[in-house]
């Protein structure tokens, strides 16, 4: 669909990308996450966009398996939540992920 | 108010009291962390309500000041929310609140 083409195209034009809600707390903490290691991920907020959020949501959902937000992705590559995200960064996987996403 | 009134009764006849949502991480984190340390907290899940929800929602921010969830009251006192709940257990100050709530 045409939706589903423009969140593939969202994914894979931009090295980090989070799908949030701007009043949820777990959304904020992995944003903090990322503005505290110095990266700046494009952010959708998904309770901002009418009835496309929640369409954006069902997509998500259809591509990844993930309903709930925050939805992370960096390089293309669906990483999960925000405790899967805090978990690879406790891991120190984080960082070679953002490195290689951004191609240096 | 009448719905003022069930909440104040709520608040005081109960040692630990939760107001909740059931889908949100940081009411899932209070709750279990109150699970962990053995209370049985009485918890008010307020996206099962209806219409009742959001109203509770406009007591709370009225009595507490607060208007998000979780929202944690222990013996009568109000605590606030899911960070000042786990801040307080961090500082060894949650359990003296709870057994005075007890009254053991
Ligand atoms: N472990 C997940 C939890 C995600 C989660 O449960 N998100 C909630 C908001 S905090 C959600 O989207 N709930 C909607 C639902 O459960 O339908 C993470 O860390 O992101
Ligand atoms: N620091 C607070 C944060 C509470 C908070 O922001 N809760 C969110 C859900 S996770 C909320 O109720 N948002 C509704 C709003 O902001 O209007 C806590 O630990 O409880
Ligand atoms: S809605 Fe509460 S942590 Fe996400």
């Amino acid at each position: 669909s045409r939706l589903e083409d423009s969140v593939r195209k969202t994914v894979s034009d931009n090295p980090v990308v989070v799908y949030s809600k701007t009043w949820c707390s777990y959304s904020s903490e992995v944003k903090a996450l990322f503005k505290r290691i110095g990266v700046e991920p494009t952010v959708v907020e998904l309770d901002e966009l009418g009835p496309q959020g929640p369409q954006i949501q069902k997509v998500l959902e259809r591509l990844t398996g993930q309903h709930t937000v925050p939805n992370v992705f960096i390089g293309g590559k669906h990483i999960g939540g925000c405790t899967d995200t805090v978990k690879l960064y406790r891991q120190g996987e984080l960082e070679p992920l953002l490195a290689e996403a951004n191609g240096t």
